[in-house]
C-alpha cells in the first residue's frame, strides 16, 4: 500500500 | 506601475496551457527582476514555480512589488484571443484591480486591449531548499510526454528509476504491465534529442501519473525536460523558457505505509 503526501511534508512554509 | 512587453507572446499562452489545469488561482508576483510564481495544485500534492525574468522581455517596468491575483480560467480565455505570433503587453497600475494584456499584430495593423479583473488571493509560499539531487536526467521532452501519456494507460502510478545506465519508468494494472528504459545517448545529431545522465546515487520513486501527465501540457515550451529526483523527495520536472527563466514542476512521491 503506498500513500501520497502533500507537498508541504516536505517544503515548509516561508 | 508594472508593464512588461513579450516579443514572443506565444510564450504566455504557452505557460498558461500548461498550468491552467492544474491550480485555479493564483498570484504573479512582480517586481523589478521579472515576473514569479508559486502554486500549489488543489490537492496540494504538487507545486508549479514559474520565473519570467526582466531580461526576457522588450520592455520591462515595475515600479513596486505587486502580487496580481488572476484565475488561470479567465486569463486562458483572454490569451487565446491573442495570435501566435503577436507581442503581448501586460500592464497593471500599482492601486489597480486589473490588469491589461495587449496584443500587436507582428506588423503592427492590428492592436487589441483585453481587461481583466484581478482577485485579492492569501497566498502561502513553500520555502524550495536547494537540493543535491542524487538524479539528474535531461530528455527530450515529447519522449517524456509520449511515456508518461502511454504508461497511464495501463496503471495509476510510475516507478522511476535511474542508474547509470538510464531512466526507467514502470507501470502495472490490472491489464498487465509495463517498462521503459531510456539510455543515456548523447551520440545523435541534435542536441535536442539527447538523453543524459548525470548521477551519484541509483534512485527510485513512484509517482501518480496523473500529475506527471498534467505536468507534460509544458511540452510546447522546451524541446527539453529535465528531471531531478532524491530519495523520499519531490521529483522536479523542469521545462526551461529560452532567455526567461523557467516552469518547474514538484510533486511528492508515494511513500509504503
Amino acid at each position: 500500500k503506498t500513500h501520497q503526501p502533500a507537498i508541504s511534508r516536505f517544503f515548509a512554509p516561508k | 506601475m508594472f508593464e512588461g512587453r513579450l516579443l514572443q507572446g506565444s510564450l504566455l499562452k504557452k505557460v498558461l496551457e500548461a498550468i491552467k489545469d492544474l491550480v485555479t488561482d493564483t498570484n504573479f508576483d512582480c517586481s523589478e527582476t521579472g515576473i514569479a510564481l508559486q502554486a500549489m495544485d488543489s490537492s496540494h500534492v504538487a507545486l508549479v514555480s514559474l520565473l519570467l525574468k526582466d531580461t526576457g522581455f522588450d520592455h520591462f517596468r515595475c515600479d513596486r512589488n505587486l502580487a496580481l491575483g488572476i484565475n488561470l480560467q479567465n486569463m486562458s480565455k483572454m490569451l487565446k484571443c491573442a495570435g501566435n505570433d503577436d507581442i503581448i503587453t501586460l500592464k497593471a497600475e500599482d492601486e489597480g484591480d486589473t490588469i491589461t494584456f495587449m496584443f500587436e499584430s507582428p506588423n503592427q495593423d492590428k492592436i487589441s486591449d483585453f481587461e481583466m479583473k484581478l482577485m485579492d488571493i492569501d497566498s502561502e509560499h513553500l520555502g524550495i531548499p536547494d537540493t543535491d539531487y542524487q538524479a539528474i536526467v535531461t530528455m527530450p521532452s515529447a519522449e517524456f510526454q509520449r511515456i508518461v501519456r502511454d504508461l497511464s494507460s495501463i496503471g495509476d502510478t510510475a516507478v522511476i528509476g535511474v542508474t547509470k545506465e538510464g531512466i526507467s519508468f514502470s507501470t502495472g494494472g490490472d491489464i498487465g504491465k509495463a517498462n521503459i528504459v531510456c539510455r543515456q545517448n548523447t551520440n545523435v545529431d541534435k542536441e535536442e534529442d539527447q538523453t543524459t545522465v548525470e548521477i551519484h546515487e541509483p534512485v527510485s520513486l513512484t509517482f501518480a501519473l496523473r500529475y506527471l501527465n498534467s505536468f507534460t501540457k509544458a511540452t510546447a515550451l522546451s524541446p527539453q525536460v529535465t528531471l531531478s529526483l532524491s530519495k523520499e523527495l519531490p521529483i522536479v520536472v523542469e521545462y526551461k523558457i529560452e532567455k526567461m527563466g523557467f516552469l518547474r514542476f514538484y510533486l511528492a512521491p508515494k511513500i509504503e505505509e
